[in-house]
């Protein structure tokens, strides 16, 4: 069956878009089918995996707005077994579009019905905001991975992330799970690192990766080559950091 | 007159917060009387400046609602010459909530209505988005600082903003201009750093501030103590970069 996973925090900046690429690459590295869908309207994802969000027939925002099927939006990204629905600059229109229209919350997971089988996971790369955006990929998923900056505003807007997703959970989801909370851009050199990483651990336990991304320049280099980190630069810390939390949410998961 | 400033950039973790905080304490350590706006519900300028976002009687929320009047919310910052109207996590609701009310884009304008002559300059930090909260700073402001991380997916969004502040112009406030770009997080280590800024200043020539904000890690240690940088630690090199930017915007607005 396929996994759906909303990777969202509402807190700017803090490795959303890196995660999803990274890890959706990571993940198709090691044989699984995986399908990143960019819902963030500045296209991000989109850039990131080497596609021109200017140029695009369909996009997201056409599968929000119901005016295509999901394989009329999904391309394959430069990797092997990674696939990418693109988003555009269109979908910032979307959340004004959608307002008033019936079943608002279910529009993303009305569109990925089709999905099962076709792949073994499905990364939502949301934008940092709680609107109705992101409350569509909530409505979507099975679990949430919140990426987590280890900075000192990082640690405000959580309650309010996990406080939304139980009212999606409730209201819309009941499948809906957190499966964890990914330390990133820790900088080994600071204590304001390993005091925010103890912070979020004391409060999480388990749900904290054992694997923390590092800050790297590679992993900032990346999208201007539109190439995942970890096949730009396998060496880089970046790049092992994210092929082992790829290997770590294959136990998690037991994906075969 | 008073200047009502609007820090925007729709791109998440770029330092709208940093420099509404940091410009704001270093213009009133030059005896300006500044007003630090707090639009974002995430709330971290209010922490920024000290300000336990939860225990507050009013905020930003009661003042877009119409529920009280700014010298209700307005409380005085830890820095004489410094003031600050706090946000609360109540904020969150507040797009949904005036979606339907009428001139719902002018809330906050007719809220500062009253500011006039009570402070020389207003900065309004936005969050990261370009939803209705955004939409209500630049229909307030005279200008438009744009702050942009020197990384390659910061300059992507940059067209996008410009146009919507364009619209804002045209239908809402045809006083709004954009006043300046200024580059943070620039790393002298990265190739990266130093092509992004060549990118952002080709395209904007005179509009990007001289001054430069560098990578600082005490930049991002000062939230932590609720202290603007300028105050903790003066001889850092956020802190330095931030009052050269504080005189230097005295300069191009021709404060006394
Ligand atoms: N571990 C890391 N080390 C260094 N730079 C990183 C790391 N992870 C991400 N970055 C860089 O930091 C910036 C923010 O990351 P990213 O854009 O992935 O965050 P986001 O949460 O998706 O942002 P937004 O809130 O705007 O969607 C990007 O320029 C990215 O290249
Ligand atoms: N020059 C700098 N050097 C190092 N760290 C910085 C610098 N400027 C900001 N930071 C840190 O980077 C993070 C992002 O900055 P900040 O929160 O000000 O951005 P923002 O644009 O307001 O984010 P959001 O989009 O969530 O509102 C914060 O943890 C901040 O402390
Ligand atoms: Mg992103
Ligand atoms: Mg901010």
């Amino acid at each position: 069956i396929t996994r759906i996973v909303c990777v969202a925090n509402q807190k700017g900046g803090v490795a959303k878009t890196t995660t999803s690429v990274n890890l959706g690459a990571a993940l198709a590295m090691r044989g699984h089918r995986v399908l990143v869908v960019d819902i963030d309207p500045q296209a991000n994802a989109t850039t990131g995996l080497g596609v021109d969000h200017r140029s695009l027939e369909r996009s997201t925002y056409d599968l929000l707005l119901g005016d295509a099927k999901l394989p009329d939006v999904v391309r394959s990204a430069s990797i092997e077994n990674l696939f990418l629905a693109p988003s555009s600059l269109d979908l910032a229109g979307a959340e004004v579009e959608l307002v008033g229209s019936m079943a608002r919350e279910r529009k993303l997971g009305e569109a990925l019905r089709g999905v099962d089988g076709d792949y073994e996971m499905v990364f939502l790369d949301c934008p940092p905001s709680l609107g109705l955006l992101t409350v569509n990929a909530l409505a979507a998923a099975h679990d949430l991975i919140v990426p987590v900056q280890c900075e000192y505003y990082a640690l405000e807007g959580l309650g309010q992330l996990l406080g939304n997703a139980e009212r999606v959970r409730r209201a819309l989801n009941p499948e809906l799970r957190v499966a964890g909370f990914l330390l990133t851009m820790y900088d080994a050199r600071t204590k304001l690192s390993s005091q925010v990483a103890d912070e979020v651990r004391s409060h999480f336990g388990e749900l904290v990766f054992g694997t923390v991304i590092p800050r790297s320049v590679r992993l900032s280099e990346a999208p201007s080559f539109g190439e995942p980190v970890v096949t730009l630069d396998t060496a880089s810390r970046g790049s092992i950091a994210y092929r082992l939390l790829a290997a770590e949410v294959e136990t998690r998961y037991t994906l075969s």
